[in-house]
């Protein structure tokens, strides 16, 4: 099972957006995938129809490890599984504050799904910040992919974002890899979007080998700004189901393409 | 002093931007402005120039009660000051876990600007959460302003918003009242932002006469979308610097004088 974190500190460049068609792209071309909603706003939760009225088991429940993913987990399409998120998620920093291994509680989850469930793919979206909710999907999964607005405040929060991931590799969690950065809400025709885009190229360039995300790939394929993205939230689907041939479907059906190509040997 | 947090949970709705321009308008138009940037990603204090490497005094040393907002301080232009972020505030949840009146730490620190310094304005940028950080803000400030993407999902996180608000109304600030909507990255040709403005409108005018947000004015000057306002973060300067011609310089130029229509008789 491959487990991707999609995270980014910097609000609105896209997290949830990317998760939701991934996960919807992915179970679509046939992988077997759990989206995890790792953040208190449930925006992923949301995007896919889910409505969790309070009382409805999520992720709240398994992080007090009151529940197991397995049973929290609801399938919302042909291969396609969500596990709700929940405005109580935003008190955990508090509640967990005392907890040894506070960190690491959902990599005991995620370990669990994996060995009791056939899945391809495992996604969690996570909150934008640096907090222990985003250490906890770090912690847990061994892919990391980063949304990023081509904007010069998104830019500027990517060093902290990796020292961040550095930090848990060395840590928690040795197999943690930065493997994708996703450009969103890519504005072609704006001189911005170009001077950001080669900055990052030449960041990554320049990385040093040995660092996580030294081998993290600028996928080829952009994400446009689509206001047909933003509808399709509303409406409770992903593109595919909302209007499967506008640009924001051409360039997450792309993005699949490229993630599926990316797979590991098995 | 009209003290006013500008805050919603949900990640880049226009915070940070409205922020910077309403504040350095505000300075322009004759106001004494301070801004005091809460969020650890510390982009407000990075929007005006404000570069404060690791050791210069910073509103983590304010919230540790080791110095004063007025010794932090930073003069950036006439009339306007700032208080920088760091990226230590992100540990204060943790920080302040123990310590009794955590959520009142910065009202003791506006409490004593307000009587220290000649100022006519305090704006308070906050991070994309409802944690503590969050919470101080609105314990210590008279108004509250929301800055709201005419989106479905920047929508749907409005009432959890709000009910916050009263929860720190009833139990910590009795002078709380969201005062201002300011509706951002608007793109005036979509449907959904007319759809999102209209929902919007109705749910204020079917409040609760009594809610702490019963009185609140969606500010006519909408903020269109414009790369320009994008660039000129890059450049540590606001819209009014960097273009003072552009779409987003005439918007918040335009919300600059609906603010100061709103103020108070004295
Ligand atoms: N390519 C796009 N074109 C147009 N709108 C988009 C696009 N991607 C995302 N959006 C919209 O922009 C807003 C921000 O995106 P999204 O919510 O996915 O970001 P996020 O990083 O998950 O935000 P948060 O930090 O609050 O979790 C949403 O209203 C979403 O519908
Ligand atoms: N009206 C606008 N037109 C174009 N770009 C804008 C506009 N307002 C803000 N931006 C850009 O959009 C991004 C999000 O805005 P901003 O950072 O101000 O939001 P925020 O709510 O403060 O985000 P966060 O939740 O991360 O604190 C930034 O890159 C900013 O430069
Ligand atoms: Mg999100
Ligand atoms: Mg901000």
């Amino acid at each position: 099972m491959r487990t991707i974190a999609v995270m980014n500190q910097k609000g609105g460049v896209g997290k949830t957006t990317t998760t939701v068609n991934l996960a919807a792209g992915l179970a679509a071309a046939g992988r077997r995938v759990c989206l995890v909603d790792l953040d208190p706003q449930a925006h992923s939760s949301l995007h896919l129809g889910v409505e969790a009225p309070p009382g409805t088991p999520s992720l709240y429940d398994v992080m007090l490890e009151r529940r197991r993913l397995v049973d929290t987990r609801q399938q919302v399409a042909e291969r396609l599984w969500v596990v709700p998120g929940n405005v109580d998620l935003a008190g955990i920093e508090r509640e967990l504050a005392e907890t040894e291994g506070r960190e690491t509680v959902l990599r005991g989850a995620l370990d669990e799904l994996e060995s009791g469930c056939p899945l391809d793919y495992c996604l969690v979206d996570c909150p934008p910040s640096l907090g222990v909710l985003t250490i906890n999907a770090l912690a847990g999964v061994r892919e990391v992919f980063i949304p990023l607005q081509p904007h010069f405040l998104a830019l500027q929060g990517l060093s902290k974002l990796l020292e961040t991931t550095a930090l848990v590799t060395r840590r928690l969690n040795r197999d943690l890899r930065v493997s994708g950065i996703v450009l969103c809400l890519f504005e072609t025709g704006t001189r911005l979007a170009a001077d950001i885009s080669d900055d990052l190229a030449g960041f990554f360039a320049a990385s040093d080998p040995h660092a996580p995300w030294a081998n993290a790939k600028i996928f080829e394929s952009r994400i446009r700004r689509n206001i047909r993205l933003a509808e399709a939230a509303g409406f409770g689907r992903s593109i595919f189901d909302y209007d499967p041939a506008c640009n924001g479907a051409v360039d997450y059906g792309r993005l699949v393409e490229e993630v599926i190509a990316g797979e590991p040997e098995v």
